[in-house]
């Protein structure tokens, strides 16, 4: 299994590579990536060959060919159904951002437990009650599902999709999730990117 | 300077040793960190040399000494004043997190050109029209700024921020900002987080 930090990577080199296939260029030097990425270019050299991939001497590396391995290794479809519990705020943007539907994740299913927002449709989704999770998640065979309600309700959401069937959950409430071993939950934090961030500017002022 | 993820690593380890601080415990062994982390314990040691600490035989990492060391390479302080431009649904929800206030950072100021937000007042702060940045950004000496516009507004609204002299932008927009070199810009895009968490659930799969 690949570290993180790899895993992730690999999804920026993804972006980088479907850009230049959009643009029609068929192949890219480790250098040309450096560039576009502003990554080092030996980072980008160790981290394709650790995926197989090695550049062809004049050539670079095969801009599709990298396409499809990565797509495989981060185990990408055209098409991932996902669900989202606690359309508010967050929720809310998450459910109109085109970002990740371009990513082949759709969200096709809303819930929630605020009467004034169920029957409701937003961005071709209908908010349903919490109740209808597991029918939802049975019927269409979801397995991932982003977690947007308020913190006091993640926990008890949290098994309401275990039980359901949900194999991962992204977690944006400030709760520790507790599920069996075999769910993965992958916790999101901004204030993770706003220390990064913070870390960048006092650097740049030290220096 | 350090790497990325290990510079959100240290993040990581220090709302770990904060939680320990917070329950009254003074020394941590790396098996301990290890534990709650859920990080291989050899990489832990690894990282907490990087920046020059060792755990003291039997006895383990100090926590206070640990918490204080990682906030000073992180440049954090207990105020750090920021501001938010386009108070959307992302904006709003980042309004009322708790969790960055908590990590000292308070946004001061909000900014929009919705003449129906305008004027309006959420979670103590008043929203303001975009003209008002520099004057504001000028007399409390905000260095940082949360981007939650629309993408065709990045752009502009990001030269107003930066002549107003941020120094750093996080970066919710699926727009790559064309900023000076002086100026951090860090993008935050969701979907990397979606694509690890499927990465993670396939894998689990494959097993
Ligand atoms: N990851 C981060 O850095 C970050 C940033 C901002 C907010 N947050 C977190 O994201 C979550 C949502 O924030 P928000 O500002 O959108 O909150 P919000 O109050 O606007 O939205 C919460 C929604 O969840 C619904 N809800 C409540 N209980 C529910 C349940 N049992 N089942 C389904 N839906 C339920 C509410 O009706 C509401 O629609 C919070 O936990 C907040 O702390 C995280
Ligand atoms: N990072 C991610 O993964 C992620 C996820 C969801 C949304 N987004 C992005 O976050 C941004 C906000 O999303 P949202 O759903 O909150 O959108 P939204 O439409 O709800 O909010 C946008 C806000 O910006 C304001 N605005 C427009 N032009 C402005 C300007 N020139 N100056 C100041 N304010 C201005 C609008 O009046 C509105 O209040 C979008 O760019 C969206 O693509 C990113």
């Amino acid at each position: 299994k690949l570290p993180p930090p790899t895993v992730k990577r690999l999804s920026l080199y993804l972006r980088a590579f479907e850009g230049l296939d959009h643009r029609g260029v068929t192949h890219i030097s480790s250098k040309g990536l450096s560039e576009i990425l502003e990554i080092p270019d030996t980072q980008i050299r160790k981290g394709l060959s650790f995926i197989g991939k090695t550049g062809r001497r004049g050539k670079g590396y095969p801009v599709r060919d990298l396409i499809q391995r990565i797509r495989e290794i981060l185990g990408l479809k055209s098409y991932i159904p996902i669900i989202l519990v606690g359309v508010g705020n967050l929720g809310t943007a998450l459910l109109a951002s085109k970002l990740m539907k371009q990513r082949g994740f759709r969200i096709v299913g809303a819930f929630d437990v605020d009467v004034s927002k169920i029957g409701k449709k937003f961005c071709d989704v209908r908010i349903q009650d919490d109740s209808k999770i597991p029918e939802f998640v049975k019927e269409y065979g979801i397995k991932l599902a982003i977690l947007t309600t308020p913190g006091e309700a993640a926990q008890h959401t949290a098994e309401i999709l275990v039980s359901a069937g949900i194999s991962g959950i992204l977690n944006f409430t400030p709760e520790n999730l507790s599920v069996p071993p075999y769910v993965k939950v992958h916790n999101v934090d901004f204030t993770i990117e706003m220390e990064f961030l913070n870390y960048l500017v006092n650097s740049e002022d030290l220096e």
